[in-house]
């Protein structure tokens, strides 16, 4: 494997945005790209992330190799990269270590490491492809807004989309809060957007906890996508450029 | 009340 990545900022901002998340992951290379995908300790919510090969200029991977790697190792390791360092990934075929050069911009400054790799006999589940019922497109910041705003209310929000907006309300000890936003297109901007596309209305409640922790990923994203069907798992998705991404799904309260 | 679902409910062991 070799990676190369014009600014380490992207796989900082996903490293940081997972690994409250998921500790000990396989970052799953192949000739398509870079992969990963893992479920919480406590199986509410699964993170998947795809770094196309096309994110990376260039991208070399003559053998499927999964990397186990612990993220808190590896967010130690990143902290020494400047977000506008180069970064390559390299491995062997049958690695022990992952090797990660950070070279400046502008500088002669070159740094490597090399992280010691583990065993991570992890799970795979199958994502059914969905056909969402309900998809919410809106600011990133916006969302993690209401999240932060609401957890204070409550530990969990109903999530309700019809054709006049996205709501989302919380009841709390202390009394109810919801808040609405309502599809509309900023000519000047379309970052602002709120973008409601539905087939029928849903209503779903979720854990505040998991959103707030999914909001961790902003930075990588102007905008969020919500994609939601009733008695489903919510999926959170920032999309990132060449056709990367990074989702979350979340398994919903259900009624007792 | 409701309480917590689990994602392995949903998303089958591949």
């Amino acid at each position: 494997l070799e990676a190369r990545l014009e600014a380490a900022d992207l796989f900082k901002k996903v490293v940081e945005a997972i690994k409250d998340l998921v500790q000990h992951c396989n970052f799953d290379c192949n000739d398509s790209g870079i992969a990963l995908q893992a479920m919480d300790n406590s199986h509410v919510a699964l993170v998947s992330m795809m770094l196309t090969a096309d994110t990376f200029t260039p991208f070399r991977c003559d053998r499927n190799i999964p990397l186990g790697i612990d993220l808190t190792s590896l967010t130690k390791v990143l902290r020494a990269a400047q977000s506008s360092d180069i970064l390559t990934i390299k491995s062997e075929d049958a690695p022990d270590v992952v090797n990660l050069v950070f070279e400046g911009k502008d500088q002669d400054r070159i740094s490597e490491y090399d992280l010691k790799l583990m065993d991570i006999d992890q799970e795979h589940l199958g994502i059914p492809d969905t056909e969402y019922a309900a998809t919410a497109s809106m600011p990133a910041a916006d969302f993690k807004r209401i999240c932060s705003d609401l957890l204070l209310i409550s530990e969990a929000v109903s999530i309700e989309c019809t054709k006049e907006g996205i709501t989302f309300k919380a009841e709390g000890d202390i009394g109810n809060g919801s808040v609405t936003l309502r599809q509309h297109s900023d000519l000047e901007n379309s970052d602002k957007n709120v973008d409601i596309s539905l087939t029928e209305p849903v209503a779903l409640s979720f854990s505040l906890k998991y959103l707030t922790g999914f909001c961790k990923a902003t930075g990588l994203s102007n905008q969020v996508r919500l994609c939601l069907s009733n008695d489903v798992p919510l999926m959170v998705e920032y999309a990132l450029a060449n056709n990367s991404y990074l989702r979350f799904y979340l398994a919903p309260k259900i009624g007792d | 009340k409701t309480k917590q679902s689990g994602i392995t409910s949903f998303f089958g062991k591949s």
